[in-house]
């Protein structure tokens, strides 16, 4: 799975994600990738949000959704709420990662295995990448 | 003005030692091609709906990732493509499931959001919604790579096997 979330010079936050799901999917199988509130969430002045992992465990978290809510309704700080939302899709035996934006372009990553190629770029920072 | 952008690759248990400096290096090398996209429609003042996608494009095409070109097989031994996209502003979004032949999943759920009145729209009928919007259409083939379909025949195999965690098989 792949994914992007960005910040834009008018302030809005955008996100995409795209994947061919899991090797040897059953049939039908859809998982949380093109599911909106769950692998991919963008709401202007909360957050944004891509996933990826064990879809299915996402979509039952809602886990867009969640990191969003987290900010938007109890205040939490974009790593904070992408901590505690990963934790909840490990807690029902989930896998995989996120990353995710606050409303500032501030980049959050989560994650509870022990790889996700990720990287980041702003008009501050310059470009970095990162695996483990 | 300020911009930012991240992306993701996918994530998994990825040991060091399974990782060669040579794979490594490709690997950040797909990552920063996709970040050089995205920053230079952010840094010329265009819209972050339009970076993510261009970002996810050049994700798409490169076969080191599971998406696009490079994507896994399913249990019958075919590509099938998901993907989404939501603009922040406007709380658009749009999504596609189970595509087979749009080289680029991810705009093909752009043109669900901007040139269609649903969110979602799957298979068959999504792929001719792709065509229909001009995008572009390859032979299924175009998708498979070596590197994954000698992991389907791995899976494959190991299927009936004793103490093979069939967890991402059922979700």
């Amino acid at each position: 799975t792949v994914g992007a979330v960005a910040l834009d010079q008018d302030g809005h936050l955008a996100a995409a994600t795209s994947t061919g799901g899991l090797t040897g999917k059953m049939w039908g199988r859809i998982g949380d990738s093109p599911l909106i509130g769950s692998g991919t969430i963008a709401i202007d002045g909360q957050c944004a949000v891509s996933g990826t992992g064990t879809g299915e465990y996402f979509i039952r978290q809602n886990a867009g959704r969640q990191v969003c809510d987290r900010v938007h309704w109890n205040d939490e700080g974009i790593q904070s709420a992408a901590d505690a939302t990963m934790a909840e899709v490990g807690r029902i035996g989930g896998d995989g990662g996120l990353i995710s934006m606050d409303k500032d372009g501030k980049v959050a990553f989560a994650l509870n295995v022990s790889g996700m190629y990720r990287g980041s770029v702003s008009s501050e920072t310059v470009a970095k990448t990162a695996i483990y | 003005g300020k911009w930012s952008l991240a992306i993701h690759g996918g994530a998994g248990v990825i040991d060091r030692g399974d990782l060669t400096p040579e794979k490594e290096a490709l690997y950040r090398q797909g990552l920063n091609e996709a970040l050089a996209v995205g920053q230079a429609v952010l840094a010329r003042g265009g819209a972050a709906v339009d970076a993510v996608e261009a970002t996810v494009k050049v994700l798409e095409d490169n076969p080191l990732f599971n998406a696009g070109r490079g994507a896994v097989f399913a249990a019958d031994g075919k590509n099938y493509l998901d993907a989404s996209i939501m603009d922040g502003a406007t709380l658009k979004a749009g999504a596609v499931a189970s595509l087979t032949t749009t080289k680029h999943p991810v705009s093909a759920a752009r043109a669900v959001m901007d040139k269609s009145r649903h969110v979602l729209l799957t298979g068959q009928g999504a792929d001719q919604f792709a065509a229909e919007q001009g995008l572009e259409q390859v032979d299924p083939s175009y998708f498979r790579t070596e590197a994954r379909w000698e992991a389907y025949l791995k899976w494959k195999a190991s299927q009936g096997l004793s103490g093979v965690d069939d967890t991402h098989k059922y979700g």
